[in-house]
């Protein structure tokens, strides 16, 4: 039996704008507490992914980025609702990131999945 | 076929000390590419976790943490080496925690396990 995407990922997601400040977005994260949210254009696009690792990266690099946009990442590396869970696995590990959008041939945001959700299937 | 923690936990730990600053504890996780730190107490005892999670509340909370032992958690789950990896899987997800250190009966610290390397197992 081969679980699909759909069946483990987080239907509640959380989005921030990338004209959002810095520190703004880490209070979404902290009141949330979530780790990862997809970034949105004014136009509700997927443009990138932010993480508590960047607000740490922010904090490192002294002089604050401003804006999420500043500080995200902006390749996101996506699934899709139907892929099986072993290969969001290895494209969890292939790219070292621990959550991914789940999105639908439009590019539309259906869910989150992470490898929290992943290493459920391991509790047996 | 149950694999025990010690099989997949990653014995390259970095540790951090409680009166290191936070910036300088986000810079040590952003040069390590990591999410999870044990802090020590200067006798290098385990006294607190600290992740990226943690700075970004500091972050959102505006008025920085001025330290690590500010900031960090500081009763810290752990699991054995010869733990199953199903008893690893459930305790993250009770706790809602993403790493835990592996400490030995002298709560020596042997390793990390994350919910990265527990769903490797689901790679296939
Ligand atoms: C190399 S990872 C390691 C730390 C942590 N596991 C994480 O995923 O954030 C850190 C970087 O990966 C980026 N990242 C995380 N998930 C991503 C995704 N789905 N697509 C693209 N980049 C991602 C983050 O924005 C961050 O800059
Ligand atoms: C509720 S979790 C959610 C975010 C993220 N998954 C993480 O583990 O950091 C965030 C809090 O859990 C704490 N934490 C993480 N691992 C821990 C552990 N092994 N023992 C105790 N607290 C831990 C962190 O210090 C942080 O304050």
């Amino acid at each position: 039996v081969n679980p699909m995407v759909k069946d483990l990922m987080s239907r509640r997601v959380v989005f921030i704008e990338e004209d959002t400040s810095i520190e703004e977005a880490a209070k979404v994260l902290v009141r949330n507490g979530i780790d990862h949210m997809p970034v949105v254009s004014e136009a509700g696009r997927l443009t990138g992914i932010i993480t508590s690792w960047d607000i740490a990266k922010s904090v490192a690099k002294g002089s604050f980025y401003k804006k999420v946009k500043d500080a995200m990442s902006k390749n996101v590396i996506c699934i899709g609702p139907d892929d099986f869970v072993d290969v969001a696995a290895r494209r969890l590990e292939q790219y070292n990131i621990s959550a991914m959008p789940v999105i639908n041939p439009n590019r539309e945001v259906l869910g989150m999945i992470s490898s929290s959700d992943l290493s459920k299937l391991v509790r047996g």
